[in-house]
């Protein structure tokens, strides 16, 4: 898993 | 979108909307902190500064929730600091708001993801929001008290970064989805609550009033 750099989140 | 972000959001806006009310309907923010609500419109502007880069039609729900948290914790902090200013606990709401504000810009710079603004902004609101109920649970811990529509605001604004947790484990499982930041950043932030969530369990529940020292 890699650390994602587009926050999808709120 | 899982289950668990999808209730953690309904609860951040149940905790906004509690809030609210509460302060129109008994046209008083006693008991209430307005750094915190402050540091909360601070995070929401800098988590979402994207909005108002570049104007993206409101074609999806999450355009539309980002401006509803940025417009409501605005409105909450106009309510606190100008409309009701003659309820303001200001005595009671001493937390140095620099001491949580200084911090989290720092770390944003030395611990991130990318080094560019955004991602910056980003990190600095997602670490802001760790620490910006401490000036709320300072006040109670000052007035030795919390009305019960207080606590149960509270509740629902822990409720929220507690269900997220649920749905970072169930990201990370099923869509092998990690955000470091964001999920130690949320673990500090929810165990803030915990003295509190063992109040609200063991005494509002029950009919009772949360009076400090417990």
């Amino acid at each position: 898993a890699s650390d994602n750099a587009v926050h999808d989140e709120l | 979108m899982n289950i668990f972000r999808l209730f953690g959001d309904l609860s951040h806006l149940a905790a906004i909307a509690i809030l609210l009310l509460k302060i129109w309907k008994t046209r008083s923010c006693a008991g209430v902190s307005g750094k915190t609500q402050l540091l909360f419109a601070v995070c929401f502007i800098t988590r979402y500064i994207d909005l108002f880069l570049h104007f993206v039609s409101l074609y999806n729900t999450e355009k539309v929730m980002k401006l509803i948290y940025i417009s409501a914790s605005v409105f909450t902090c106009y309510l606190i600091f100008f409309k009701f200013k003659a309820t303001y606990d200001g005595n009671h709401d001493s937390m140095r708001a620099e001491f949580l504000i200084v911090p989290a810009a720092g770390l944003a710079c030395l611990i991130n993801t990318k080094f560019d603004a955004i991602e910056i902004l980003w990190t600095f609101s997602i670490y802001l929001e760790a620490v910006a109920i401490l000036p709320q649970l300072f006040l109670i811990s000052k007035t030795g008290e919390a009305e019960t529509i207080t606590s149960h605001y509270l509740f629902a604004q822990g409720s929220y970064r507690a269900l997220y947790i649920l749905n970072w484990i169930y990201r990370y499982h099923y869509e092998s989805h990690v955000d470091t930041i964001a999920i130690v950043a949320g673990v500090v932030q929810t165990i803030l609550y915990c003295d509190f969530f063992y109040l609200y369990i063991t005494k509002v529940v029950k009919g009772q009033k949360i009076v400090l020292p417990a």
